[in-house]
Formats: structure tokens, C-alpha cells, sequence
């Protein structure tokens, strides 16, 4: 167990910190064990935004937090692909510029992981192979609507 | 691409019977607030397995099942199936194609079956471990849950880590 | 004390099941004291968006939590203005017609209560008397952007 | 309007010194993800007299004053200062105009002021009470708690009226 636990750990450590700075465009994140044995010991994240220093993540502002464990999240997913993974609204407190780093970021990595993501944001929507919508014109029974299937321009190679 | 249908009838907020059909890449769902986007969301977990009706938002079991609306009554029975492509054989069965369904009825009984077949709770949930769908599923983010993989304890962290080694 | 907290209530839980058919376009809220004397009872809540039947607050969609946290913070501030109110990112889980609804209650309210609210949202923007840019230009050093005095057409005293 | 100006220097991220003219109606704070828009209602919140570290996201009150950047060095104070109009008597204090200052030195001292003249914590937070803005606001709703209304326990609800009452 702890020599699959310490390999897990260091290569999803490696891929954190790639991919926060993709999505941040820039600056460092890390994580690392604390003290104790490897069955029982914690684990500490640290995460710097491009220019500042590094803090407590409890200081981050609504949006670098999000980001940093949406990092985290597809940090993980690289070193093991789920069957699909089911994201609501996990994009809410970015801006718009994050919001579309994001979007990108999620469009690639949908080659190799189904994602089902619900939203509100533009900059998702526009990312989007298939679009359900959901309504209730009966109040309180919701109904699918007819997908649109979206000719996506080959941007998808672009990102 | 895994998940290639989700049939959810009588579950919460779905009075009718509804079929989502999925596609490969990316899906996104959309609709106005209180539509019925994360109740998706919950029978996807629901049908996995999930056991605390706190995680769907209810205080008991029975809150998923169609409680009624201005219009209509309520229901007795609710439930989901999800069809999964096994071709390249991610779960342990000998199919091609594995729908896994969960019944609940107001009576407080469950049913749970793969391909029909009818089975207990432990062998859904033995299907999905350890492939990041399990219980502490790091796939599943429900709404206003991003933040609990950075703000849970150093010492929590660390299933999420184990669940993917 | 009880009978100022009686009172308070009485008014409160008044404007509460107004403000929400205002903010929703319909449905129905209200509050009841829990067993016990008015120096230690709780306080209970029930929402109805339009057209659903009464069911526990914990089954509202998030966006509908939120509409409701928000038609409850407006119903005190009716009974009893305050100062001014600082309101942080408040509206981020409501769809566009919602946050209209909201921006819309807020711009009126605006008269009696000076707010300061921090969004991200564009139709908060477009109700805003005075817009004040906050900016990073230099990492991890904030800087005031100068304000833009918005010439609102008078449409508040039209909303 | 009641508050007509915010001055902050070396809280958090104000490395400069900044300040806000505020004008009647509805002001509007917006900018990108980081630059330091909730960091202004922390500043306010404190500048009331908020005590408790964790509420304005740092573990020790220290974490308040500027810690430096990549190209500026720490400092050793924060202060906030709020110019208040008080010429609807909204606050118990003989003037038309009120000034409260709030500032912290590395050391762990703090100083608190009104209108320039030293004054205790006690005095600040007695000035705000019965106001909305005392311990226990109802009208300081930092980023993600508008849910907290809603979500605590009915008992913990009461406090809510009664501050209003
Ligand atoms: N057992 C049930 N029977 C009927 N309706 C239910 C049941 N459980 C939940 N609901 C309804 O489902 C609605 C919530 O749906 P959901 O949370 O999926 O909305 P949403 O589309 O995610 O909205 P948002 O964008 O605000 O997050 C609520 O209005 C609630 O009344
Ligand atoms: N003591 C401090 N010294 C220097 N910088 C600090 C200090 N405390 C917090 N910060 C910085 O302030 C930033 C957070 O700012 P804030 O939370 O106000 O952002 P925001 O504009 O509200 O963003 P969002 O839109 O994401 O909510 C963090 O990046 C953090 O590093
Ligand atoms: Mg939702
Ligand atoms: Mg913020």
C-alpha cells in the first residue's frame, strides 16, 4: 500500500503543478506529506498566484481557490482517468478570462475523460460538443429539450 | 466515452420518465435555477451508490422520490438506470454493455440491479471502486463542493490520493 | 425583550413573504417560531417557489437558496435599514432572470439603504449608480481603478 | 449615505495606500479573479471591530497586514480608516461627521481611534451595536455566506431578529 500510495503521490504532486500553472498562467502550487508515516500522515497544499508570495491557502481570494482544487481535481484525473466525471457549476466564482482558460483546459482533456458538466457560464457553454437544456414549463416536473448537436470548428486542436 | 444513458423516473424532480442520451466529448447541461440540472446530478450519485441522503440534499432516503407539484401527486417508486459501454473493459463483468439500476419505493424498500439481473447494494458498489466513481468518488463535484478537496483537514486529504492509487 | 422580539418578527416574517413573491414572481415564504418561549425558541423556515409544493429548505436548487437567503436579508433590512450593507458575490448562483429580478430590487431599495456591492455579474453592473475597478497591475499590489459615474437613465424610477 | 470613505493602507493586499470615495445609490465593485475586492469588505468588517481572524480567511490577526509581493517587502501595520456622516444622528456621538481607525503593528499592538482621538475596541464595537453593523451583522455578507442565513439551526436564527429588533 504505501509504495502505491508514495507513487500516486508524486506523480499527481508533478501534475499539480503543471497544470496550475496552465490554468493560473503562471506561478507555483505543491503539495506535500506531513509528518508521520506514510499509512497515516496528511497532506498540505501550497499555491502562489503569478507575482505573489506564497500563503495560506485560507488567504486566497473565492476565484484562485477555485482554481487551484479545479487543478488539483484534473491534476488527479490525469494520473487516473475516471469512466466519466459529473462537474456542477465547479466554475461559478471565476472571471471571465479563468472562465475561459478553464473551458479550454476541459475541452482537451475530454478527449480522454467523459465529462458531464452543468453550468451557467458562457465561456463553458461555447467549449460544449453536446448541449442539453433543462426546463419546467409544467412548474415543479422538469423535461429535457431536444439536444443541439454543435458543429464545433476544429478550434479543439487550437486550444 | 463510458456513460452512455441516464433513465431517471420518479426521482425528485422528475415527475416524468426522461431519457439523456449522452455523446462522446463534451456535454454541458443548462437551464434556469431550480429546473432539475443538479437533481441529475444526485441520481447519477444515487445509482453509484450513495448511501447518506444528506450528500442528495434530503434529510431522509425517501426525500428523492417525486414528492408532487401543484398539479400532480406524488409518486411511489423512484428510479435511475445508467448504461455504461464496457468494451474496453474498465469494470469487472463479462458484458459489453452494463445498465445498473436503483429502485427506492416509498415503502422504504430498495432494489438494485445489473442488467436486470437483480443484486444487493455491495456488488454495485464493488463495480465502481477504486475507478474514481466509488464512495469519496473524486468524479462526482457537486454544486458549491469544489472547495472541499482543498479545505477538508491535512489528514482527509489523503483518501483522495488513496481512491486514486 | 419579548415582546420587541415578537414584534420584530411579526413585521420581519410580513415582509419576508413579500419580498420573496417579488424576487421569485410568485410562490410563497414564510417563518414560525420552534416550541419553547420567545427568550429561547428557534425560528423555522419554509420556501414555495411558484408552483411546487412546500418541501424542506435543504431540497432547494441552489440558485432558489440563495434568491431566498436574499429575499430574508432584504425583509430585515426593510423593518430595520442599516447603515449601509456590504453584499459580496451574493447573486453568483442565479441565472440571468434572476440576478434581473435581484439587480432590479436592489437599485430600488438603494434609496433607503446605501449598498456596496462586490459581482461579477452583468446585470448587477448595469444597475450600478457608481462602478469601481479594482485592479492588480502590479502583482499582489491592489490598485483603485478612477470611478466611471454611470449616467443611469432614470429607469430606477421606472423598475 | 452613511459611509463617504474607506482609506486602507497596509491591509492585506494594499501595499499603497488607497482610498474610496463613496457617493449615494449603489456602488458597484467589480475586477478580475485575485485583485482584491473582498480584501476592501474584510477591511471594513475589521475596521468595525470584527475580532476573529478566521473570518476575515487568515489563522492569526498578523495574516492582515501586508506580507509583500514578489517585488515589495512585508510592512509592519495595517490601518483602515471609515469617514462615516453622522448628520441623521444614526450613532450615538456628537458629531456630524465620525472617523474610526483600526490598526494593527507586527508587534501584536493595536490601536483604535475615533476622530484621531485614541480610543478602546469597547468604544468601536458599542458604536455599532443595534446598528446591522455590530457582531452578528446581518448586513456584511462576505463572499459565499449568503447561504449561512438559511443554513443554521433555528435556534441560531434568533439571533438574526434580535439584533434587528
Ligand atoms: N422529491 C422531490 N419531488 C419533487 N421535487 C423535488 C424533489 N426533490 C427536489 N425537488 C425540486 O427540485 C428543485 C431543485 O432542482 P435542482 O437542484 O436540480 O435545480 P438546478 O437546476 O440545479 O438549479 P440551480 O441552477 O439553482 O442550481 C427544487 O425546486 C425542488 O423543489
Ligand atoms: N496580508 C496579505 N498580504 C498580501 N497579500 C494578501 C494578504 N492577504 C491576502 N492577500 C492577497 O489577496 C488576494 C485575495 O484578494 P481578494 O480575496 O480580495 O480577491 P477578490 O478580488 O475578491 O477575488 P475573487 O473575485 O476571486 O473573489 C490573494 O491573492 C492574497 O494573496
Ligand atoms: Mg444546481
Ligand atoms: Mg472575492
Amino acid at each position: 500500500m504505501s509504495s502505491q500510495f508514495t507513487t500516486a503521490f508524486q506523480e499527481i504532486n508533478g501534475n499539480f503543478s503543471v497544470v496550475f500553472q496552465q490554468l493560473f498562467g503562471g506561478g507555483g502550487a505543491t503539495m506535500s506529506l506531513t509528518e508521520g508515516d506514510t499509512l497515516t500522515c496528511g497532506i498540505d497544499i501550497t499555491a502562489r498566484p503569478p507575482g505573489k508570495k506564497n500563503q495560506n491557502l485560507s488567504l486566497l481570494s473565492g476565484g484562485e481557490r477555485a482554481l487551484t482544487a479545479i487543478a488539483l481535481l484534473f491534476a488527479i484525473l490525469r494520473y487516473k482517468p475516471s469512466p466519466f466525471c459529473v462537474l456542477d457549476e465547479i466554475e461559478a466564482s471565476l472571471d471571465e478570462a479563468n472562465v475561459n482558460r478553464f473551458a479550454n483546459y476541459l475541452s482537451r482533456t475530454s478527449e480522454e475523460v467523459q465529462f458531464i458538466v452543468i453550468s451557467h457560464r458562457k465561456g463553458t457553454m461555447e467549449q460544449a460538443d453536446t448541449l442539453y437544456g433543462v426546463t419546467m414549463d409544467e412548474a415543479g416536473v422538469t423535461r429535457l429539450l431536444s439536444m443541439s448537436l454543435e458543429e464545433k470548428p476544429d478550434r479543439k486542436r487550437l486550444a | 466515452m463510458c456513460l452512455k444513458r441516464v433513465d431517471i423516473q420518479g426521482f425528485k424532480s422528475f415527475g416524468d420518465r426522461i431519457k439523456l442520451e449522452l455523446h462522446s466529448g463534451l456535454s454541458v447541461v443548462v437551464g434556469p435555477n431550480g429546473s432539475g440540472k443538479s437533481n441529475i446530478s444526485d441520481a447519477i450519485s444515487w445509482c453509484l451508490g450513495e448511501q447518506r441522503a444528506s450528500s442528495l440534499r434530503g434529510s431522509r432516503m425517501e426525500d428523492v422520490i417525486f414528492a408532487g407539484s401543484d398539479k400532480r401527486k406524488a409518486v411511489g417508486m423512484a428510479e435511475v438506470t445508467l448504461t455504461l459501454d464496457n468494451t474496453a473493459k474498465l469494470f469487472s463483468l463479462p458484458y459489453g454493455e452494463i445498465a445498473v439500476t436503483r429502485r427506492l419505493y416509498r415503502s422504504g424498500e430498495s432494489e438494485y440491479l445489473i442488467n436486470k439481473v437483480p443484486c444487493r447494494l455491495k456488488d454495485i458498489q464493488a463495480l465502481f471502486m477504486d475507478t474514481g466513481l466509488g464512495r469519496g468518488a473524486y468524479s462526482l463535484i457537486g454544486q458549491g463542493k469544489v472547495d472541499e478537496i482543498l479545505s477538508s483537514r491535512p489528514e482527509e486529504r489523503r483518501h483522495i490520493i488513496e481512491e486514486a492509487a
